[in-house]
């Protein structure tokens, strides 16, 4: 079902988001 | 009362990799009915609907991601319930079946693990607390 989250790890996150983390 | 869903701004393109994602534009609204530990929200999108990475997204109201637990430094016990060979620098690998200390469990799904001297970045989804009696 749709409601069954992926089985695959997400994604890093994108270069954007990572710079905020510093 | 009608239900009323958080909304969060695409921070970068993300291209679905599975069926049950979807694709999304740097710049678009969406509204998050789940948040799933391993870093994968289901977000309804206009008409569309599916599973995206957290960490593509950030909260309307503020940049702050405020919602991310502090690091323990001390550590947690957990187990890997899955091989991951790290792909960046930043990641670390484990075999399936090791026992790892995770010291920052972060919204996107990607935790700090430590392992003897060496601690990076490891999928949670391939984690379970040890002690937990919960089949995988």
């Amino acid at each position: 079902s749709i409601k069954n989250p992926p089985q695959n790890p997400p994604p890093r996150p994108p270069p954007e988001m990572r710079r905020k983390r510093v | 009362g009608p239900i009323i869903l958080e909304t969060y701004r695409v921070v970068a393109d993300f291209v679905k990799t599975s069926k049950n994602e979807i694709n999304l534009h740097s710049g678009d609204l969406v509204e998050i009915v789940e948040k799933s530990q391993n870093g994968w929200w289901f977000c309804q999108c206009e008409s569309k609907h599916g599973w995206v990475p957290a960490s593509y997204l950030e909260p309307l109201d503020g940049p702050e991601e405020a919602e991310d637990v502090e690091p323990n430094y001390e550590g947690e016990l957990y187990i890997t319930i899955n091989a991951y060979k790290a792909e960046q620098e930043d990641e670390i690998s484990l075999d399936m079946g090791e026992t790892t200390e995770v010291i920052h469990k972060l919204l996107d799904g990607w935790w700090v693990a430590r392992k003897g001297e060496e601690v990076g970045y490891f999928p949670s989804m391939y984690l379970q607390k040890c002690g937990k009696k919960e089949k995988y």
